[in-house]
């Protein structure tokens, strides 16, 4: 249930 | 060169078990500040970061930044060999493609080394601003790892709430529902056994518990656990490394169709 978000959609890298 | 050694290995020890299922290979970076890593799940769901701070090794020299790419699976498989009393030394030379393990029992009478192969990594590193979250709450991490096993019977989901009442979690499945509310609890003997709440605002977000219950690996390196919300960011949950730093895994939430 639920669409999952990534980590990569929150902090960019660097 | 590179040598850092850490009279209570079992630390190590337990660090590697906290990672190795959720990251496959991973860089270590030694630096002045210390031993650190960062990596992502191979689906890029969930993030862990760990610092382990050079003051808290009895002996740490880093002459230069170093990275070093490893198969956690391989270096847990090492580490197996360390006793828990063991003291763990790690070496490596500036630009070799090799890591040591020198594992040292406590009667000093029994001294193993293991050498293993570097891998080339191209890893990415994220950046990860400090943020105000909504809501913190410290609570006992064995607690924590109890409630994400109970509801992962349950359910695949779980809601994560806090309001002034306390921190809610709640699953539903093919079998029912299920609700766990922890309030805040200080009226106790010892102080990691309580249960904090800094609420500035409610907070409800959603995750995978399976991926929580990955992070409960880390329960055994902290009695207790710090979970950071936001509506508008990754779960921090963060197991304090007693006088060395702290491993923190960030999950990124779920959210409707």
């Amino acid at each position: 249930s639920g669409v999952q978000l990534s980590i990569t959609e929150f902090y960019r890298s660097t | 060169m590179l040598e850092l050694r850490l009279v209570q290995g079992s630390l190590l020890k337990k660090v590697l078990e906290a990672m190795k299922d959720l990251v496959t290979d991973a860089n270590f970076d030694c630096s002045a500040t210390g031993f650190s890593l960062q990596a992502m799940d191979s689906s890029h769901v969930a993030l862990v970061a760990l610092l382990l701070r050079s003051e808290g090794f009895e002996h740490y020299r880093c002459d230069r930044n170093i990275t070093m790419g490893m198969n956690l699976n391989n270096v847990s498989k090492l580490l197996k060999c360390a006793g828990n009393d063991d003291i763990i030394t790690i070496k490596a030379d500036d630009g070799g493609d090799t890591v040591t393990f020198m594992f040292e029992n406590p009667k000093q009478d029994k001294i193993s080394d293991f050498e293993m192969k570097l891998m080339d990594l191209d890893s990415e590193h994220l950046g990860i601003p400090d943020a105000e979250y909504h809501a913190i709450v410290r609570m006992p991490s064995l607690e924590f790892s109890r409630i994400c096993k109970d509801l992962s019977s349950i359910g695949d989901t779980v809601v994560i709430s806090v309001t002034k009442e306390g921190i809610k979690f709640s699953t539903r499945g093919d079998i029912g529902n299920a609700n766990i509310v922890c309030r805040q609890n200080t009226t106790v003997d010892k102080p990691e056994e309580a249960t904090v709440i800094q609420m500035n605002e409610a907070v409800s977000l959603t995750f995978a518990l399976r991926y929580l219950n990955s992070f409960t690996k880390a329960t055994s390196l902290s009695e207790t656990v710090t979970i950071s919300l936001s509506s508008e960011l990754p779960l921090v949950a963060e197991y304090k490394i007693a006088d060395m730093g702290y491993i923190k895994f960030y999950l990124a939430p779920k959210i409707e169709d």
